[in-house]
């Protein structure tokens, strides 16, 4: 199902211009709210997505590790949200707030940076 | 992932990115596509950081990630993550955290929040990039406003090292910079070099005609673009303009 081309075939050329339409939408996150309230309407907005992404992380991760160790997992993303540094806890628990997401799923997404670099 | 800091003959820097996320995270064999990238394009915004009814700095985001992992400060740099794998990584720093509560350490995307906040120049946010203890290895890649600055910094937990920007180095030209997810003075994996056309595309392009216009088809030319990818950015740093656009590689496409 997939080409391995020869990678210096060919260097693209006319992708330039970018599609108008291809652009992602542009908002306004203001730091003189609280920190809770900072994401609440750009999340409300796009909760479905939110919740779709992280709803297939979760199966995912639970399909790959069981329920057992997902448990032990969630459990363990419980302490470090409550460790996590002022602001970014805060924003987190706005977050939360905003997309029905619980706490653990909330601070999994943000911290995914170090868990899937192993 | 791949970023590219570019010099034309003036000395005018521009920025480019791909962002490419998740890898063996469910293949749809039907529609051929990554599901995990897939559910991530509908959640790429371009965000403006206001304080006081001001303009701090611009980033790209996906909804609800609160780090930073593309973004430009106006008249003073711009800045792209690429992640870093290593065994001494992400999750031993975890571990640490939850059984020593090692709190010293940063957590990378809070780290850049803050280099982004804070730093007041080029300088200073390279020196904030390298000399901070994190919790897992990354490439930060940050341009500057003049000629000259612009840098690869190599992280692993605690220690650092910098490729800059006109010392030529092997993963790299001598008027930009390449990064994708393997060290400079490494040769990439055969099954996922990215580097390599990149490089041979900007040659091509040649430095007369470094622009926003080359970073883009560079960025498009597959391999660099593959099924991972969900948006391109350009930054310009005098400007202080960032676009980003959501990506789509229609077969026949490198999955990664």
């Amino acid at each position: 199902k997939f080409s391995f081309t020869d990678p210096f075939e060919s260097c693209e050329t006319n992708a330039f211009p970018p599609k108008q339409s291809d652009a992602a939408p542009r908002y306004i996150i203001n730091l003189d709210l609280p920190p809770q309230e900072r994401w609440t309407k750009l999340v409300t907005e796009k909760k479905n997505d939110v919740l779709a992404l992280i709803g297939d992380i979760r199966n995912l991760t639970l399909s790959l590790v069981g329920e057992k160790v997902f448990k032990v997992i969630i459990d363990n993303l419980d302490k470090i949200a409550t460790t996590l540094p002022y602001p970014f806890n805060e924003e987190i628990i706005g977050i939360s707030k905003a997309s029905g997401l619980n706490i653990s799923e909330a601070t999994l997404y943000n911290i995914f940076y170090e868990v899937f670099t192993f | 992932c791949t970023s590219i800091v570019a010099q034309d003959t003036s000395g005018h820097l521009y920025h480019g990115r791909n962002l490419d996320f998740g890898l063996f995270m469910g293949w749809n064999p039907k529609t051929h596509t990554w599901t995990i990238a897939e559910l991530l394009k509908p959640l790429v915004v371009q965000l403006e950081w206001q304080k006081g009814g001001k303009t701090v700095y611009e980033s790209v985001n996906y909804v609800g990630y609160v780090g930073i992992i593309t973004a430009v400060k106006k008249g003073l740099f711009t800045f792209s993550l690429d992640e870093r794998f290593g065994l001494n990584g992400g999750f031993v720093g975890l571990l640490e955290w939850i059984i020593f509560k090692d709190y010293k350490q940063k957590w990378v995307s809070f780290l850049t929040r803050e280099v982004m906040e804070e730093a007041k120049t080029y300088k200073e946010a390279k020196f904030m990039l390298s000399h901070t203890r994190l919790l897992a290895p990354v490439y930060f890649i940050l341009g500057g406003v003049k000629s000259g600055e612009g840098s690869i910094i190599t992280r692993w937990r605690d220690n650092f090292h910098t490729d800059d920007l006109l010392d030529r180095m092997s993963g790299s030209g001598s008027w930009f910079l390449v990064e994708t997810n393997y060290d400079q003075w490494k040769t990439p994996p055969f099954f996922d070099d990215r580097r390599t056309p990149a490089v041979h595309c900007l040659n091509k392009g040649g430095q007369k005609n470094a622009s926003p216009k080359l970073l883009y088809n560079v960025l498009s030319t597959r391999p660099v673009l593959n099924k991972l990818t969900t948006y391109t950015s350009l930054m310009d740093v005098n400007r202080g303009t960032l676009g980003a656009w959501l990506r789509k590689c229609e077969d026949p496409c490198w999955p990664w």
